[in-house]
């Protein structure tokens, strides 16, 4: 039973990008079949994975764009051990383009994701079209928060906005968990969100046990094009994001 | 001569809210007269500085839209000496609007402006139509970039962006600066990065000399509800934005 999870938060910078690849190659390590999906156009996820700029490339741009098919988008990444679909040079055109059906994303995946155990959608910090198609063609979706103010405040609102998306399309986005990142032990301020997080009556129910530290190594890892287990595999990250796939496959009601 | 400047970077988390704050609160402790706009529709900037949720207010999205004008707009801020508008309640939705011009928020402006000696505009991590009206309202761009890879080669990305944005609009997009955010020095990531700015063909040139190094106080001052240089005044933060704030004004010629 395959799960797609988007991972989202308007707020920007708070670790969309860096849960979704260490998580991916985390469940790849627990022998998951694992697909990462990079829906940005900033293309973040595809930067940290192909050394060339994806704009030379195929990627979920064209297929939105109906312009290939789904098996002619797919890569692999053996560094992380799961596959992943780049940005693509067009998906920063297409947001502009005014008529793009929110539900194109579910129909191109289609029977295709039935390959794949666990499919991650990386998402960039908006509200457009992209996010509702990544919303729509998702069972369930991660949002991470920094565990700082000002990320706290922009995802408590992004949450009152994801209540307004499910009346307006009538459907049931199932959160599966808000993730506390870049947890920094030794402020006060990072204490203090955490707890903030945990006693809300929005969120308090929906924080994953697991706590992302901020930890160097994972800041690094991308320059490397590394997944944080091949990077610093004895790192506070490495052990967090291991932890976090447990949880998520748990969660997912996956063995 | 009223100079209006755009601080944008579609990489989220940079630091472009924190900029607009803090460089906005130094700018008037150097005597300037300043007004703030909040055009994100995260409303982080309209969070920071007002505390019931701007969501029942008036603001960005009301100018935009028509439905008020400026003067009704405009609020004050006593912490930081400034004067605001925050996002208002409709700028979530004018986004979904297909037919937002790009050129309303200059005309909206007009000659309000020359009341102040600088306008600081905050933008959303994005591409769209909002951050057209901000680029086309504007003399001048802050661009921040954190010091670290996926801010660096975002960063990168959006420069690009703007280059295809000034051919198809035609006009002169002026990058007054980029900001060097969130300097860790005790990481060898952030001296890496700045190097990697410093020397790179496109950016080196526009990099500005003052490095907002990465502070505590920074990320404490927003739940205050005050600028760096009343809740930490002696710290680095206010320090550094004092002297970006002196750099500010040399580069846009006011005395
Ligand atoms: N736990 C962590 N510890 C240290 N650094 C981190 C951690 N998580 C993310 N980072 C770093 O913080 C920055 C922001 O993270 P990232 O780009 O993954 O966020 P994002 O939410 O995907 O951003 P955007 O909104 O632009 O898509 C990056 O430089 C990343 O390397
Ligand atoms: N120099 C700094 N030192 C420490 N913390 C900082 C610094 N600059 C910003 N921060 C913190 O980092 C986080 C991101 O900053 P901020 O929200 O200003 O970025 P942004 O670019 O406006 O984000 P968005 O793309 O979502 O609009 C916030 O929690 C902020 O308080
Ligand atoms: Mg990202
Ligand atoms: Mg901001």
């Amino acid at each position: 039973m395959t799960k797609v999870i988007a991972v989202v938060n308007q707020k920007g910078g708070v670790g969309k990008t860096t849960t979704c690849v260490n998580l991916g190659a985390a469940l790849s390590q627990k022998r998951f079949k694992v697909l990462l999906i990079d829906l940005d156009p900033m293309g973040s996820l595809s930067g940290w994975l192909i050394d060339e700029p994806s704009e030379n490339g195929n990627g979920s741009g064209e297929l939105l764009r109906g312009t290939i098919g789904f098996m002619e988008t797919i890569k692999h990444s053996d560094e992380l051990g799961v596959d992943f679909i780049p940005a693509g040079k067009s998906l920063m055109d297409i947001v502009l383009m005014e008529s793009l059906d929110p539900f194109i994303l579910g129909e191109r995946l289609g029977s295709w994701v039935e390959r794949y155990d666990f499919v991650l959608i990386d998402c960039a910090p908006s509200s457009n079209v992209l996010i509702a198609n990544a919303l729509l063609a998702s069972d369930s979706i991660i949002i991470p928060i920094q565990t700082e103010t000002l990320p706290l405040k922009g995802g408590i609102k992004f949450i009152q906005w994801l209540r307004e998306f499910k009346n307006e399309y009538n459907v049931n986005v199932n959160i599966l968990g808000v993730l506390p990142c870049m947890f920094d032990s030794r402020t006060k301020l990072s204490f203090g969100i955490l707890d903030a997080m945990k006693q809300s009556e929005n969120l308090g129910p929906m924080v994953f046990n697991t706590v992302i530290r901020k930890n160097i190594r994972l800041a690094e890892a991308p320059g490397a094009g590394r997944s944080i287990f091949k990077s610093a595999s004895k790192s506070f990250g490495a052990n967090d994001y291991a932890s976090m796939a447990l949880e998520v496959a748990e969660r997912s009601g996956m063995p």
